[in-house]
């Protein structure tokens, strides 16, 4: 069976699909300071995948501020460096009109993801910390 | 209550893959 070090190097869902993976792409990131854009990408798959029962919008809401205001809010933040003016103002629309959407993080989650994929993931396949793991 | 925090890390969390 192929070693899980390289599905790794086939594509960025094969690595963000497997702990190890995950584990060793952060302390990567986190090595270039830009642990962040990780964390989001997971924050916005989370958020999709929020229970959509009923008595659960006050916890939706609370998150997508919380998530809002850690990641977008600081224009100087990583996250929201790499994120286009126009989606940030429909994301910030969206929480102040108290608008919470399951869908409202998955453009700019496309966003970051497409910045990993030409960035920082080809980075990652070429830097000692994968090499050495290798 | 959680904080944004821990809401955020819980959030994190549940979108990665469990082991296998």
């Amino acid at each position: 069976p192929t070693p899980p070090y390289l599905k790794w190097a086939e594509s960025l869902h094969s690595l963000l699909d497997d702990q190890d993976g995950i584990h060793l792409f952060r302390t990567f990131l986190k090595q270039e300071d830009c642990a962040d854009v990780l964390d989001f990408w997971f924050a916005c798959s989370g958020f999709r995948k929020q229970d959509t029962g009923e008595g659960n919008e006050e916890k939706k809401l609370k998150l997508a501020k919380a998530i809002y205001k850690k990641y977008i809010l600081d224009s100087n933040g990583i996250v929201s460096r790499q994120i286009k003016p126009a989606t940030k103002s429909f994301i910030k629309d969206c929480v102040m009109k108290l608008h919470i959407d399951p869908a409202m993080f998955d453009q700019a989650q496309t966003e970051i993801q497409a910045v990993m994929e030409e960035n920082t993931y080809p980075l990652f396949l070429k830097s000692d910390i994968y090499l050495e793991y290798t | 209550i959680d904080s944004e925090d821990d809401l955020l890390q819980e959030c994190i969390s549940s979108a990665m893959p469990k082991k296998k």
